[in-house]
């Protein structure tokens, strides 16, 4: 899991997932 | 070719023959500041509190928000083994894995600072019905959708936010 | 002969095209590494934009928790829609400012607002099926949706622009070198009662030209016609990032203000240009339309990405 730090009270967080044979890094955002 | 840019759309330019048309309140706008701050990633969460204080942290956190975890070992006291119901409803009640199985583990990085690892460990379902082995090849064995994971790590970062 | 060539050239580019976007599936757009942002549909709409801004995109797929399912597309019509819904109950503030993204469809709703379509393709269909859905899409992009091979629940893998689509045929197919014919001679120009507006227009006025016509731009001019700015429906962006939602008096000449300083400028040509240029401008550049203008500037009409589209798939 990757995060980022908390700005304007909403979290980021990401993970890099194989699709096939290429690589999306999935970012979510969510209120804190 | 005749392709080009118009003058007066771009911004600078835009901008002057407004304030030389005399409008009062052209001068009280300004243009948004695009900062490209790229966004600086960690891997999981970083604490320089006590090794133990974090592990209770975590375990009151996961408590909280009702998960369950595997009793640890002996030797390996830094890791928890996380089963997480994720319960949504199901469209003709297909039987979706509703148990969602979680790492985390507690790395120290240097003295006094200490990293909270979440790894996503598969699904399992209540009923106890087994999953379908996956048919699928090997090449299409990835398409794995990260976001109930990242979501359930938010609620528990959430938590261990609010809690500190 | 010569024009008797070139509309053969033409021709048989055009097959070329279509062969190759037959040949291609929508997962080969995609680059081998890219990222997907994605927003919860509990965050707050003003949260939103502020992620949108920071990350330089103007859309992101809502992903819903409660359903563990995505929950369409946040475009800018959905901020056009805030804009009007707050412009006719200006006593709605509060209600406004703490506006989550899932209860866009209410304001959709409220205002009486078309929705937008919620059409999807599996990333490996033929790319010529997704280019034809998104023709008649309106919000102009089409999510890639497969299926998590566990859970069997819903992976937006990313979304698919007309302008994402154009630059890859402009970037893998040579035959775009060979459109040769003007334009002009296509019939694919918007011509005729085109939307437009002066600087000293109202924006809230602009903002209802762009909800109504169902269109992305209004072109700017002056008292002899001639283009001088474009209003974008992006631009609402930065106008409720100002917070400028109190002051939809202002006009779109001051609204354009608001703009960033990495704005390229607005594209535009002559009913002589031909598409292997407009291609070729779309491969270097982030062009979002082209405006037809004559050599005293005078605006003579539009050509969007999507007309471009449509006339490689569906032309001649």
């Amino acid at each position: 899991l990757a995060t980022s730090s908390i700005k304007h009270n909403t979290l980021c967080v990401a993970s890099i997932v194989r699709y096939k044979r290429k690589y999306v890094t999935q970012i979510l955002y969510a209120p804190l | 070719s005749t392709v080009a840019i118009l003058p007066t759309s771009l911004p600078q330019i835009h901008r002057a023959n407004l304030l030389a048309s005399g409008l009062p309140t052209a001068a009280s706008i300004s243009p948004l500041v695009n900062k490209k701050s790229k966004t600086k990633w960690h891997f999981g969460i970083r604490s320089r509190s006590y090794p133990l204080d974090v592990m209770g942290e975590i375990y009151i956190a996961l408590k909280n928000l009702g998960a369950e975890w595997a009793k640890p070992s002996e030797e390996d006291l830094w890791t928890i083994r996380v089963r997480w119901k994720y319960d949504v409803s199901q469209k003709n009640n297909e039987v979706v894995p509703d148990l969602m199985k979680i790492v985390i583990q507690l790395f120290q990085i240097e003295t006094n600072n200490y990293l909270v690892d979440f790894k996503f460990d598969g699904w399992e379902n209540s009923r106890g019905i087994p999953l379908p082995l996956s048919k699928i090849t090997d090449d299409e064995m990835c398409t794995f959708s990260a976001y109930p994971f990242l979501h359930l790590t938010t609620r528990l970062i959430m938590e261990l936010a609010v809690n500190s | 002969d010569s024009i008797e060539a070139l509309d053969m050239e033409q021709k048989l580019s055009l097959t070329a095209i279509r062969q190759f976007l037959k040949s291609k599936t929508s997962y080969d757009v995609l680059p081998v590494s890219f990222r997907l942002i994605v927003l919860d549909t509990s965050l707050l709409v003003k949260k939103a934009l502020n992620v949108l801004l920071q990350n330089n995109i103007v859309s992101a797929p809502l992903w819903d928790a409660k359903t563990s399912r995505f929950a369409g597309l946040l475009t800018s019509d959905d901020f056009i829609n805030v804009i009007q819904y707050y412009f006719s109950n200006p006593d709605k503030f509060d209600l406004v400012d703490k506006l989550q993204l899932g209860g866009l469809r209410d304001i959709e709703r409220a205002i009486g607002a078309v929705p937008l379509d919620t059409e999807s393709i599996h990333p490996s269909r033929p790319l010529y099926e997704a280019c034809v859905m998104m023709l008649n899409s309106r919000s102009r992009r089409i999510p890639l949706i497969d299926q998590d091979e566990e859970t069997s629940r819903e992976i937006v893998v990313s979304v698919l622009t007309q302008y994402r689509i154009l630059k890859f045929i402009a970037l893998n197919c040579r035959e775009t070198h060979f459109l040769k014919k003007p334009i002009s001679e296509l019939n694919i120009i918007a011509k005729g009662n085109l939307r437009s507006c002066q600087m000293s227009t109202p924006v809230i006025d602009v903002i209802q030209l762009l909800s109504q016509g169902n269109v992305s731009s209004i072109p700017i001019v002056d008292d002899d016609g001639r283009l001088i700015n474009v209003y974008e429906a992006v631009d609402v962006l930065g106008l409720i990032k100002g917070g400028i939602y109190n002051d939809l008096s202002l006009s779109v000449g001051e609204a354009l203000m608001r703009r960033s300083d990495d704005f390229e400028g607005v594209y535009t040509c002559t009913e002589h240009d031909k598409l292997s240029t407009l291609l070729d401008t779309t491969r270097k550049s982030s062009v979002h339309r082209f405006f037809v203008v004559d050599q005293s500037g005078k605006l003579e009409g539009v050509l969007s990405l999507g007309d471009i589209l449509r006339y490689i798939l569906l032309g001649e």
